[in-house]
């Protein structure tokens, strides 16, 4: 094929029972935006760089990159899109944080970027490709990280940004035998310690 | 877990992950998402890869990279072969579950996993998009 492009938003233990009709075609719809917003760069003659990225970003949430195509429209309706763990929609941490991490590569010069702890940066995949893009390293995090996507003018949010019921549901019923909620967690959920355990933690649908 | 692999125009391949690791993780555990090698790699002369799971195996076998590291060592191993290889034997006997989505350098496609499911599509230039969860 002259341009190809494969994605995943995910994958685990998926029983079909959890996945109404109207969910999973909420997750297909989903899927295929993405499809269509890395598509549309490559048959313009994109970059695969630039098609995943936009992919990506479909994905994590928020969508501006294809300005007047055709496509927007449909784009509309996925703007802050929470059915992904990543971005909008990130699973919380034992803590009840959401700390979101992300990486690239670009196959023809082997030049990579990455990065993690990020609370604020709303599209974490972006993050990591100006630090592939502007920095002599390849994994910067945390608040140095941060500080480079606010002076390089990625969109930075409250950390709220990426709070989803679904998400804290999640965060609540994992097995109750294990360290109780830090002093970080929102106040009125302290009565309710999400709890982490080796033997028990279901690690889907987090990836 | 989100990602992406591509193979554009110029022949050139990407691969793109992004995360926000897993449900109720220790809140500094940092997962295979950002580790080159582990969930993302691009070589453009083989394939680009971006791996979903449990990441603390995705570390520890460079799942990533195994695959790449089969077409390039091996003889005339496919992306297939060897994308099925890490995920259906090394990281299943491991115990890891798992998969990744995989682009090589003809623009072939491989999309593998030991789970009972994974959200997944490709397009090519056609543009219709295809799109699966389940087996």
């Amino acid at each position: 094929s002259r341009f190809a492009l494969v994605l995943h938003g995910g994958a685990g233990v998926i029983p079909p029972d959890s996945l109404p009709p109207p969910t999973r075609e909420k997750y297909v719809a989903a899927l295929k935006e993405a499809l269509l917003a890395g598509y549309t760069v490559l048959n313009e003659g994109g970059t695969s760089l630039d098609a995943t990225e936009v992919a990506v970003r479909v994905m994590e949430g928020m969508y501006d990159a294809l300005g007047e195509s055709r496509w927007r429209w449909l784009m509309m309706f996925f703007l802050d899109c929470p059915l992904f763990n990543a971005g909008k929609g990130a699973v919380f941490s034992r803590d009840g944080k959401n700390m979101c991490e992300a990486s690239i590569m670009d196959g023809r010069t082997m030049k990579a970027g990455a990065t993690t702890l990020l609370t604020t940066v709303k599209n974490p995949i972006s993050l990591a490709r100006v630090i592939k893009d502007t920095t002599p390293h390849v994994f910067i995090a945390a608040p140095e990280a941060e500080k480079l996507a606010a002076e390089s003018g990625l969109e930075i949010v409250d950390p709220s940004y990426f709070f989803t019921e679904h998400r804290w549901k999640q965060h609540l019923e994992q097995p109750a035998d294990s360290p109780a909620i830090s002093e970080s967690a929102p106040v009125h959920y302290k009565d309710q310690p999400p709890s982490y355990s080796e033997k028990d933690a279901d690690p889907y649908p987090q990836g | 877990t989100v990602g992406a692999c591509a193979l554009d125009t110029h022949g050139d391949l990407a691969a793109a992950t992004s995360t926000g690791g897993k449900t109720n993780k220790w809140t500094y555990r940092i997962g295979d998402t950002p580790l080159i090698s582990c969930g993302t790699y691009a070589e453009n002369s083989y394939a680009a890869v971006s791996g979903t799971g449990n990441g603390e195996f995705f570390i520890r076998y460079a799942v990533a990279y195994d695959i790449v590291a089969q077409m390039k060592y091996g003889a005339n191993v496919s992306l297939a072969k060897a994308a099925d290889k890490t995920i259906h034997e090394t990281m299943k006997n491991a115990g890891g579950e798992g998969g990744v989505v995989a682009v090589d350098a003809h623009g072939r496609v491989a999309l593998p996993f030991n789970t009972t499911g994974m959200y997944r599509g490709f397009i090519k230039e056609d543009g219709v998009p295809h799109v699966a969860i389940f087996h």
